[in-house]
């Protein structure tokens, strides 16, 4: 997390700290699924076996003291069948759920977030938060940080890649948010974490992305699983089980 | 003469007939039927003769020894002595008829011609019975000594009860060693009374009635047995024993008590010795079922279905429980109850009781937990709880239709099963809530 703060306990109580291929994030759905990108379990321009352990860790804002409550040991890895390992530029489908082999205890510091129902959530400008145990100021957090990013224009991450002659997949099961202007962003270890947004009509916290992908970090934008698109996957992966 | 042979029907004519008889004739016919019958015998045609006193043409009708009539002249005609329609009757199985005739019919110079007659007879059933007994018949019948039975063609005898026919077929003598009564009520009594019993007798008689039947006895005037001022019943004794078991000895004029033998089985042995007149005894017994106890409940909660005022052999009984009961035979739970009433008026199973059904310890809730809204830790019928999750956390879920008060709401039914209106028997689930922080980021600086 770049140009944000120190989360306090219980302001984001669905964020997971996970280790699989490295740091990552996720985010807690009901009282047993884990939210999080597939790239964090399956990364691209991996060379070793996919055969890393999923650690995953939930409940404190401390990196020490959240290892210290224990992993949840995972019951099932389901990964979106349109995720692409093998394609470098192509984050479509960057979406996973990890079903956990015991439900866990909710409390202050451990309560799910919810998913979006429709497209208001992704309008231009509109404010979000991004937490994540990511690199800040060139260093591994110690500590769960925070972010507020606005949803950005289509049009204008679309300028902004081509403006780099980039070729990555920016499809519309994504969405961007920061802006060039901006210091803060997301970085790397903040995969897998939730671009969260307050509705005030519910008064509920929303995730409507997944951490995904970025051209480095700061000063650009940042580019996120659009999960509106992928909430009828969730539901039935989740009923299935 | 001539015999016919033995008929139970037949006829006898003048000869010649329907021609006019000859002169100078005399024939007797011997009509037999077979033993046991009579003969009965009528004239349908009668042309003889008239003569005064019959003296020259005559029918002559005879039986057992007895002249029945001298017949001539013609039916309807009073001329002479016809026999009309009259009906002979023999009292044994023969009769006799002689026809006569004389040297000539002539009347007034004028030969007259007379066809004779025709006359039928049958075998009529005698009734032996209620012939007197005659000690100078020819072939003495000996009579029954007790009782006879007439039928067509004979008769038998048979004796009172207490008496064996002998092999005469006639006599009777005493015989009471084996009588057996079995039919529901009925009189038995000494022999010959109320005429004095005879002596040296060694009766037993046994009355046996279905099982489940109880035997009443009730002696009857007059009751006389040979007895002694000083000592009971030396000489003559009637033994009344109730399924094996002696209840009394009886004997003197004094009439015995009724008796109830709570028993189906009595047996009466009267032994009389080589004297003595008197005049015996004569009891009447009737049968009663046996009775069971009323059936009562040992608590409140137990309902014995359709109680009735009484009940006897072969009757039973339902026993239910007040809703929220269960029927219990000692620690054994019954699914249902049924007694019924033996031969020896006992029931053949102990009332049961009724407790009350107990549901158990509630589930636990995953996520939640529930309260007594009655009394804690009772889990008895119509005992309540209420269940809840741990909120702000979790949140009860539940039928959209189920209202706010009975939400989580369950009480132990009568079934024991914790039950609620609108979920049933299915404890309902605390599913977390989704974006509530109970600490959510709030920034102050701007």
């Amino acid at each position: 997390i770049i140009g944000g703060q120190r989360a306090q306990l219980g302001n984001f109580p669905w964020q997971a700290f996970t280790n699989i291929h490295g740091r990552g994030g996720g985010a807690l759905l009901g009282d047993r699924w884990i939210l999080t990108a597939a790239h964090t379990l399956y990364p691209k321009e991996h060379d070793s076996p996919n055969n890393a352990t999923v650690d995953v860790f939930l409940g404190h804002t401390s990196v020490e003291e959240i290892m210290k409550l224990g992993n949840h040991p995972i019951r099932r890895v389901s990964i979106h069948p349109d995720y692409r390992q093998d394609e470098s530029n192509n984050f479509e489908g960057d979406i996973a759920l990890l079903e956990l082999e015991n439900s866990v205890a909710l409390g202050p510091n451990l309560l799910p977030i919810c998913l979006p129902d429709n497209e208001t959530f992704y309008d231009n400008g509109l404010m979000g938060y991004v937490s994540g145990f990511g690199i800040t100021a060139e260093r591994i957090a110690s500590n769960l940080r925070f972010v507020r990013l606005p949803v950005a224009r289509r049009e204008a991450c679309e300028n902004w890649l081509r403006g780099l002659k980039r070729k990555d997949v920016f499809s519309q099961s994504m969405f961007c948010a920061g802006d060039p202007s901006l210091k803060q962003d997301s970085c790397q270890g903040d995969s897998g974490g939730v671009f969260a947004v307050r509705d005030p009509n519910s008064d509920r916290w929303v995730a409507t992305g997944i951490v995904s992908w970025g051209i480095g970090c700061s000063r650009g934008y940042g580019f996120y699983t659009k999960l509106l698109n992928y909430v009828d996957w969730i539901k039935k992966e989740m009923e299935e089980e | 003469s001539i015999f016919i042979p033995q008929k139970l029907f037949g006829e006898v004519t003048s000869p010649l007939y329907p021609k006019p008889y000859p002169n100078n004739f005399e024939r007797t016919t011997v009509i037999t039927v077979p033993q046991g019958y009579r003969v009965k015998l009528v004239f349908w045609q009668f042309n003889l003769e008239p003569s005064e006193g019959c003296f020259y043409d005559y029918v002559k009708i005879s039986a057992d020894k007895k002249n029945l009539g001298r017949f001539c002249g013609q039916l309807g005609s009073p001329l002479g002595n016809p026999p009309g329609k009259k009906e002979f009757m023999s009292r044994g199985n023969k009769m006799l008829l002689t026809f006569h005739t004389d040297f000539s019919n002539e009347e007034n110079g004028t030969i007259m011609f007379y066809r004779g007659f025709l006359a039928y007879y049958q075998a009529v059933d005698l009734d032996e019975c209620a012939s007197q007994p005659n000690s100078v018949e020819e072939d003495p019948q000996p009579w029954c000594q007790h009782l006879c039975h007439n039928y067509i063609g004979g008769y038998f005898c048979s004796c009172h009860p207490g008496y064996k026919l002998q092999t005469d077929g006639h006599s009777c003598q005493a015989e009471c060693s084996s009588e057996l009564y079995t039919e529901p009520s009925g009189y038995i009594s000494s022999l010959e009374y109320p005429k004095p019993y005879p002596p040296d007798l060694r009766c037993n008689y046994s009355i046996r009635v279905e099982r489940g039947l109880t035997l009443h006895l009730k002696f009857l005037e007059p009751f006389e047995i040979d007895d002694h001022q000083q000592v009971h019943c030396p000489y003559d004794q009637l033994q009344v024993y109730a399924n094996g078991k002696n209840i009394g000895e009886f004997c003197g004029t004094q009439r015995p008590p009724d008796l109830d033998s709570s028993s189906n089985a009595v047996d009466l042995l009267f032994f009389t010795d080589e004297s003595g007149d008197s005049r015996g005894w004569k009891l009447h017994y009737t049968t009663e079922i046996i009775k069971c106890p009323q059936p009562k409940a040992l608590d409140e909660f137990t309902i014995i279905q359709d109680l009735q005022p009484q009940y006897q052999f072969r009757d039973y009984f339902i026993a239910t429980c007040k809703q929220g009961y269960q029927l219990m035979e000692g620690n054994k739970m019954l699914l249902s109850f049924t007694a019924v009433c033996q031969d020896d008026g006992t029931w053949h199973r102990a009332m049961p009781r009724c407790k009350i059904k107990d549901c158990g310890q509630p589930r636990s809730l995953p996520n939640g937990d529930f309260k007594y809204t009655t009394t804690k830790g009772v889990n008895t019928y119509q005992a309540s709880i209420q269940y809840y999750c741990h909120e702000p956390y979790y949140k009860m879920l539940t039928r959209a239709e189920s209202s706010e008060s009975a939400r989580g709401k369950y009480t132990c039914t009568a079934q024991g099963i914790w039950k609620n209106g609108q979920e049933g028997e299915k404890i309902p689930r605390c599913l977390p809530v989704c974006g509530k922080p109970v600490n959510p980021v709030e920034q102050t600086q701007r």
